[in-house]
């Protein structure tokens, strides 16, 4: 529940990606893309939490919650690089770390 | 003429500076003729805006804010430890405060609306910042964002893929395709050595650079110096010279009101009021337009320390002011005579491999490249407005490398500023530093950078691995510009500026916000308990009816002889824990007499039969010989 509500609400303190999909010419729906991202969250054993914000093909895969020991962190880590790294869906994808931003 | 209620209206010298006239954004005359903001939303994305204050409650609008920290709709700022989540709350009110409601303060834009986007207040990730930078932009025109990465002198940092992949969709989607306006504070680094071409949402061609000077049109010691700076306007200065007044938030030691808002935060909202009075006249300027008028409008003045340089366009510009002060009552007028500059065209040189050794100063290195009118022939680029150069670079301490580009007329652009402060070993990695100093110039001829090593060691040397020119502009030719420069000069006058003149138009692409109801996981919870408590009662009571469709059968077959109630065990009888259904039925016999058999209603849902009623009263035996009368029995 903690990381359902889109990818506003973000997953604190757990492990997530910013996934870039290739959108087939055919694929006007942005349903079918949905689908896509869903199937490829779950074989990189994360969960796709949506689409970010406007951007088209662009999705929040987050970690499923209770992998708390550090070794099941690195563990999902390495399981899901591996699973995007080698994806031909996937465009581009990124670990998302904390940014520093200051008030000016 | 202008006369407001308000009680701090008086100190806010940055509208109106009686102590001395002209150190001032210059709004009256535009408020007098009744440019105020209206119909423009401003959405300032900080730490939260307080939208109860008085000051700025009636301008609220909730439908362009959103909370990303707490992912709700309300961007209202939490209180913490440093009382300090009052920043979003005092830009928000040097926007869009209220006039004459006898409380505080007024905003530039006092007729516009205001938003809120918290999303400084807890961890912020790329992708919560790409949502922010497009959240809502079909109702928001403006997002105004006074914050950036670390103002240390040593930090290297902007907008990574998505917050890039966000600006970008924001410029070309935004605001019914007119594109989102991004205005940017570019900096507080000043007293370390910083520049904000070291900051990748200042050198960003999508954003408004805004820069800070104060009461007395100096740089202040908090800001920075850099090429892709815009223009500047007003903020605090030091101990001496007043701040900027405005709004505060009312939680913790809050008052409503402040008289201490300072800093490159307080320039950009001011920035972002007077474009919302620019899209009041003309809403179809495009993203474009809007940095154009600025670079058109925005005045230099006199200030022996800002080495103010003017370019082959006419152009005057500084490293430290930008292209000027910005002045509400021009931008104003010269976007009611604005017609839509033409579609930006670009050119991308190929990635010119170096690998030279960057000797130390006073020698340099020195690489050239000549774009040639064939390269600009697909493109038609002529003029320029952005240029951009991405460099790869190791040596042993970043600081100590000083980047100059020149343009083709020979204008210098100082891109990579020498910092005292930063020792990274790591060099540059494919990053991407901007300078508007060209604007306006031919885009044909060759460019050339230039890389020095100021640093004092004699260590190892730095080499420059590569590099690629990137030229952002558009078809005009010098020709046009000079004619725009003509045109705005002639309507600086305010003959445009009244309702009986304006120019067609167009009313924008309807572009459907993608992001639908999003439930928020409050909703979501309680909708998942209300479905887990209907399931639940669902199960038993289909449980229930077919527990008493059975006994109903079972008793029924009693009418045709003796009843064998279902085999219940000795132990549980005898403990009495047996449970069963015994259906409540009515049946008459032949008198009519209704008998009531089973025992007294238990509690809804278990029907528990009363063992008393139960040794007496079995279920009805219905003697076979009775009359063909179907006994009743009424369930």
């Amino acid at each position: 529940l903690a990381g359902a509500g889109g990818p506003e609400a973000q997953h604190p303190g757990g492990l997530s990606w910013a996934v870039h999909l290739h959108s087939r010419a055919d694929e006007r729906e942005e349903k079918t893309l949905e689908q896509r991202a869903d199937a490829l969250a779950q074989a990189a054993g994360l969960v796709n939490t949506g689409r970010i914000g406007e951007l088209h093909g662009h999705y929040l895969f987050v970690q499923p919650a209770g992998h708390g020991q550090a070794v099941e962190v690195e563990a999902v880590r390495q399981r899901a690089e591996a699973a995007l790294a080698g994806h031909e869906d996937v465009r581009w994808h990124s670990e998302q770390r904390l940014l520093k931003r200051t008030k000016r | 003429s202008v006369h407001f209620n308000d009680p701090k209206y008086p100190q806010q010298w940055h509208l109106n500076n009686r102590r001395s006239p002209g150190r001032d954004i210059n709004v009256t005359g535009v408020w007098e003729r009744n440019v105020t903001g209206r119909g423009v939303t401003v959405v300032v994305v900080d730490d939260g805006v307080e939208h109860t204050v008085q000051d700025i409650a009636p301008n609220y609008s909730p439908e362009g804010s959103y909370d990303l920290n707490s992912n709700d709709p309300d961007p209202m700022p939490h209180p913490d430890v440093e009382n300090g989540n009052h920043h979003g709350t005092r830009c928000a009110g040097e926007i869009a405060a209220v006039p004459n409601n006898s409380f505080c303060a007024v905003g530039v834009a006092y007729g516009s609306r205001i938003a809120g986007i918290r999303v400084l207040d807890g961890p912020l990730t790329d992708s919560m910042e790409a949502v922010a930078f497009n959240k809502h932009y079909q109702i928001n025109d403006i997002y105004s964002c006074s914050w950036g990465p670390d103002d240390d002198g040593k930090t290297v940092d902007g907008p990574h893929q998505l917050g890039k992949a966000a600006l970008q969709h924001g410029v070309m989607a935004g605001r019914q395709g007119f594109g989102s306006i991004f205005v940017v504070a570019s900096g507080n680094g000043g007293q370390h050595n910083d520049n904000c071409n070291y900051d990748g949402y200042a050198n960003s061609i999508y954003t408004v650079t805004i820069g800070a000077v104060d009461e007395e049109g100096r740089m202040p010691f908090y800001a920075e110096e850099c090429a892709s700076m815009l223009a500047v306007t007003f903020s605090g200065g030091d101990k001496m010279l007043r701040s900027i007044v405005t709004t505060d938030w009312d939680l913790q030691r809050g008052t409503g009101c402040t008289e201490g808002h300072t800093g490159t935060s307080a320039a950009a909202p001011l920035a972002a009021g007077m474009i919302a009075l620019m899209l009041q006249v003309r809403p179809c300027l495009t993203w474009r337009d809007v940095q154009h008028i600025i670079v058109f409008t925005a005045t230099q003045y006199e200030d022996r320390h800002a080495d103010w340089v003017t370019n082959e366009a006419g152009f005057s510009h500084s490293h430290q002011h930008g292209f000027g002060l910005l002045n509400a009552w021009r931008l104003v007028n010269a976007a009611k005579v604005w017609t839509s500059v033409p579609y930006l065209a670009s050119y991308v040189s190929p990635v010119i491999k170096e690998n030279k050794a960057i000797p130390q100063t006073p020698s340099a290195l020195e690489v050239l490249w000549n774009v040639s009118r064939t390269d600009l022939e697909m493109s038609g680029l002529k003029t320029l407005e952005h240029v951009a150069v991405t460099v790869s670079i190791t040596h042993p301490r970043r600081g100590s490398l000083e980047l100059k580009l020149f343009c083709p007329s020979g204008m210098m652009s100082l891109i990579g500023a020498p910092r005292s402060m930063d020792s990274d070993p790591g060099g540059f990695s494919d990053w991407t530093f901007s300078t508007v100093r060209c604007w306006g110039e031919r885009a044909r001829g060759v460019y050339r950078l230039v890389v020095r090593d100021v640093g004092d060691e004699s260590l190892h040397v730095g080499v420059l691995q590569q590099w690629q020119l990137t030229l952002y502009g558009s078809v005009w030719s010098p020709v046009d510009i000079r004619d725009r420069q003509r045109l705005l000069e002639s309507a600086m006058s305010g003959k445009y500026l009244h309702d009986g003149f304006s120019l067609p138009c167009p009313p924008g692409l309807k572009i459907p916000e993608e992001d639908g109801y999003t439930i928020t996981p409050n909703t979501l919870k309680t909708l998942v308990l209300v479905g887990c408590f209907t399931i639940f009662w669902t199960v038993y009571y289909m449980l229930e009816m077919y527990l008493s469709q059975r006994s109903v059968a079972a008793s029924s077959a009693c009418g045709r002889g003796p009843c064998h109630w279902p085999h219940r065990s000795r132990k549980a009888k005898e403990e009495g824990t047996e449970l069963e259904s015994v259906p409540l039925c009515h049946s008459k016999d032949l008198g009519g007499v209704e008998t009531e058999s089973g025992g007294p209603p238990a509690s809804p849902g278990l029907l528990v039969p009363d063992p008393l009623v139960q040794s007496s009263k079995s279920a009805p035996d219905c003697p076979p010989d009775l009359p063909q009368r179907r006994e009743e029995q009424i369930c």
